[in-house]
């Protein structure tokens, strides 16, 4: 069911992915401020399938070299590419950053148990600025494997993009910001090399008070 | 083809690129 509702290949289905901004207030109170955040319910018969998107849409805006997107998905398989509009929520209203955590916290779901390769890079002008790999082992758990790659802290490049990003004075400037920031996240099996899951990720800034939003999409070629 | 330095406001995206979604 999760395939063609939700971020799910017929190997893996991404259950949750959230970028954060954490605070201690006071010992024993944390504040947790989502700057993005997909939180997958399980779908149902009736809810609708994914719209699609041309992946000669956006190819220019992710890295084009050797492993870039264009690669990926020829070498496919065509099920586990996405893309990801996200409407960010930037209204942190905090202004003392001391004892402040960025971080990233996703979940995946397989009937198999492998052991993945999450790669996260950073992308400005289609250009790889930062990259992150994290290798994950699963955890069996009610018939089915997990993996949770849990509050991994935002690199430092991120933490002041943000920063920058959150101090601009209206949201069109920061749109026009993130028209060339983009991310790109590609699961694999680290002992087959095999894509599990690539998402292509850009970004607007949410204009409304209910925090952070997103659409998803299939990736398809045309 | 790429489309190169094309605004994405430009581009072949389905309508619902634009709309930010409901809080549901």
């Amino acid at each position: 069911l999760w395939q063609g509702r939700g971020v799910a290949s017929s190997k893996l289905w991404m259950l949750e992915f959230s970028a954060f901004l954490e605070r201690q207030q006071d010992p024993d109170t944390y504040n947790k401020h989502l700057f993005v955040h997909i939180g997958q319910s399980s779908p149902s018969p009736g809810d609708p399938h994914l719209e699609a998107v041309d992946i000669c849409q956006i190819y220019d805006k992710f890295p084009d070299k050797q492993g870039g997107l264009g690669e990926l998905f020829q070498r496919g398989p065509p099920d586990a590419f996405f893309l990801v509009k996200f409407w960010a929520d930037l209204n942190t209203s905090v202004e003392d950053e001391a004892g402040c955590f960025y971080g990233v916290s996703s979940q995946y779901q397989s009937a198999e148990n492998m052991v993945i390769t999450c790669s996260t890079k950073v992308c400005s002008f289609g250009k790889q600025v930062v990259e992150k790999v994290e290798t994950e082992y699963a955890r069996y758990e009610g018939g089915r494997y997990l993996y949770r790659i849990h509050r991994s802290p935002l690199c430092e490049y991120m933490v002041n993009f943000l920063h920058k990003l959150k101090h601009l004075p209206e949201p069109y400037m920061m749109n026009s910001v993130l028209e060339n920031f983009t991310v790109l996240q590609v699961v694999s099996n680290r002992d087959t090399q095999e894509t599990l899951l690539c998402i292509a990720y850009v970004f607007e800034v949410s204009a409304g008070a209910h925090g952070a939003q997103h659409h998803v999409y299939r990736l398809v070629k045309e | 083809a790429k489309p190169g330095q094309v605004p994405m406001r430009k581009r072949q995206l389905p309508a619902s690129f634009w709309e930010e979604p409901r809080p549901t």
